[in-house]
């Protein structure tokens, strides 16, 4: 379970992801707590499978999500199916109140861009709709729906070509930041005082 | 000829947001 210098699977050079990330070398410490819990939950192989990333983030328990598919493979860096600790620990400092705006809205557009084209095309916006809708038990008419993403497309796609590229996007949420907020877990800035554990295993002096 | 519904407030993108937002809360909580 453990690497020669007698640090734990995943978490051999805490100093570099803190460095490389918005969190301290004790956040990243305590950050590692929550992914031992969250890794154990159905495996226990200090590893997060897509179900136990479901379970944790989304809190649901369906067989198939649209938005936990996306947001895994966006977490998935390196395509493994897979969540090793570093991964964890990038994806989730994107999520940190601290994170550099740009990145939430490169992040967002990515999150969005469900085909991976460069740019979020209409049928990509509705089919978020509709999944959104079912998956909160909304009903909607089409026609209302089709109206809303009608507006959307007005607002954001300034350049009228059907199609919303990483710059109209980045221009739509800073004129509406409330589209970021899905973006922030304000609750990270908590990290180690809701697991203070990670002292015990701690091998640095953080500064 | 006038607007029959109510006038759109939402943005489609505020309304996904709902679905994609990441919650590690109860993990958190105290």
């Amino acid at each position: 379970c453990c690497d020669l210098n007698n640090q734990p699977r995943g978490l051999e050079d805490p100093e570099l992801l803190a460095r490389e990330t918005v969190f301290s070398v004790s956040e990243i410490e305590a950050l590692y707590e929550l992914f031992k819990r969250i890794s154990s939950a159905v495996i226990d192989d200090g590893l997060i499978n897509k179900e136990e990333f479901q379970l944790a983030l989304f809190k649901i328990n369906k067989k198939e999500s649209l938005f936990v598919d996306r947001v895994f493979d966006l977490f998935d860096t390196k395509h493994s199916g897979i969540l090793g600790f570093e991964e964890f620990a990038r994806a989730l400092s994107v999520f940190h109140p601290n994170a550099l705006v740009d990145d939430k809205i490169e992040f967002s557009f990515q999150l969005y861009d469900l085909k991976q084209q460069g740019f979020i095309e209409r049928q990509e916006v509705k089919q978020m709709v509709v999944t959104t809708l079912a998956e909160s038990g909304m009903n909607l008419s089409d026609d209302v729906i089709e109206n809303i993403i009608n507006k959307t497309f007005e607002q954001a796609d300034t350049k009228h070509d059907g199609k919303i590229d990483k710059e109209e996007w980045k221009n739509l949420v800073l004129r509406h930041p409330s589209l970021l907020k899905n973006m922030t877990l304000q609750y990270l800035k908590d990290i180690t005082t809701t697991f203070p554990s990670f002292v015990f295993h701690s091998q640095v002096d953080d500064t | 000829q006038r607007n029959s519904g109510p006038p759109i407030l939402i943005n489609a993108f505020q309304l996904i947001g709902m679905s994609s937002c990441l919650d590690l809360s109860g993990f958190f909580e105290k």
